[in-house]
């Protein structure tokens, strides 16, 4: 059986897509079978493995137009297939309001295909609206990418609040995966304040892997390419494959 | 009669907030009276202005529980005031989906207080969905804060393309007022050839004046107030100012 990961925080551009893309990559060169699911209506999880405007969505699962299987494309890697996203998934959010089972319309069209991945990765929009409802609803667990500053931390404790309530509500199995440091700048001294209090607050859960500021890793998707295709050398790469190591252990075991 | 401007990006993290909440310091400084309306359910602006939990915000005026005006709050600064946002927030884009004239609400309110201020500056949430739409729909014109990375160029033609439709349908008067360059490193590369190919595209829309990358300007909120009154000095607070100079030349006249 596989585990269905959400990679969420509400405040933009804390680095949930740089995490999605990569570790999804990481995880299929380790050899586990991985599907990255786009529910992110600007589709840049998408266009980091160079599918843009896509024939067949997300969008379509999620209102039933298609099955899921046919939404999904290969990438590069062997092991990793994409849900890509398009445009029209802004339109989504709103028309899903009145339509029923609304928050787990995603749990469902995935029930179709969880069993041929060992994980699959959700990567979400900046909101906690409809959409990122559904990835709550439908994942085992969150990641949570945190960016070292005073505005993400404070969206921190909406965040961990709206995992209860789809918890309490939706999904009793909801757990936090872990939080993940990302564009972190040791030289800063609001950075290292920012992180000695998320370690204080949330002990093992928070990876010890830093990822650290790196231009590489900003530079890879305009390649359409993953960090470990891009430059496998570059500090971000290597960061990426720790961190990847910590997540397997504790999801598989050593 | 003052002049509306609607801050806004769908990309998360380019520097909306910052951006909205140090410009209106500045206007403020010119003595210009501005308000400054935090339409995010995150709340980042009201908190940088030290307001959190306010007992009165955008949410009330804008399903008509309560006139804007009773949601007003002074700053410190004579020739500032804001409308706070908060929790309440996120649940209106999915309550306004079924209300009538829902792209126009937060257009009727500030119709009550618009001739008390001279500028009224709009922070948006990182999507397109119905509170960024409200704020496109009651706005004169729209400031776009972009950071030179290759995500944020990509979504860029997304935002136009919504900008042109709320133009069309629901605000004929709609226009670019600007571009603004973020958290700009002139050491990299990749942000060269983003502002390179920005400007060539949208010439004297983009602002000459750059906002560095400046690590006071994350430090300002946690002390709830804007660089102006934080650290007037630092690169952070002088490119604000020079910025400011640039916008009001162009609304005012020299
Ligand atoms: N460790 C890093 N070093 C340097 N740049 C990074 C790093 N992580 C992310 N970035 C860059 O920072 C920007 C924001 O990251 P990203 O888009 O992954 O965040 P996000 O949380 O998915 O944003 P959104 O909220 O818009 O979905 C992107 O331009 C990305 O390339
Ligand atoms: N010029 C800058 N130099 C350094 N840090 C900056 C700069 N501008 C913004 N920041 C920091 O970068 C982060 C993102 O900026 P900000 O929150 O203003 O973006 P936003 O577009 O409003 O994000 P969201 O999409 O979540 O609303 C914040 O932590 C902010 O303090
Ligand atoms: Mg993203
Ligand atoms: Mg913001």
């Amino acid at each position: 059986r596989s585990r269905i990961i959400a990679v969420v925080n509400q405040k933009g551009g804390v680095g949930k897509t740089t995490s999605a893309v990569n570790l999804a990559a990481c995880f299929a060169a380790s050899e586990r079978r991985t599907l990255l699911v786009d529910l992110d209506p600007q589709g840049n999880s998408s266009s980091a493995y160079g599918v843009v405007n896509p024939t067949r969505q997300i969008y379509d699962a999620l209102t039933g137009d298609s099955p899921i299987g046919e939404t999904i494309q290969k990438t590069e890697l062997d092991y990793l297939h994409v849900v890509p996203a398009g445009p029209d998934l802004v339109g989504a959010e709103i028309e899903l309001v009145t339509t029923l089972n609304r928050e787990s319309r995603l749990k469902r069209t995935l029930a179709e295909v969880r069993d041929d991945y060992e994980l699959i990765l959700i990567d979400c929009p900046p909101s906690l609206g409809l959409l990122t409802l559904n990835a709550l609803t439908a994942a085992d667990s969150i990641l949570i990418p945190l960016q070292c500053e005073y505005y993400a931390l404070e969206g921190l404790a909406r965040l961990l609040e709206t995992t209860e309530l789809v918890r309490a509500e939706l999904n009793p199995g909801l757990e936090v995966e872990g939080l993940i440091l990302t564009m972190v700048d040791m030289r800063n001294n609001l950075s290292r304040q920012v992180e000695a209090e998320v370690r204080r607050h949330f002990g093992e859960k928070v990876y010890r892997t830093r990822i650290p500021r790196n231009v590489r890793l900003s530079e890879a998707p305009s390649h359409g390419k993953p960090i470990l295709l891009y430059d496998i050398h570059s500090r971000g790469a290597v960061a990426y494959l720790k961190l990847t190591e910590e997540i397997l252990r504790r999801i598989f075991g050593a």
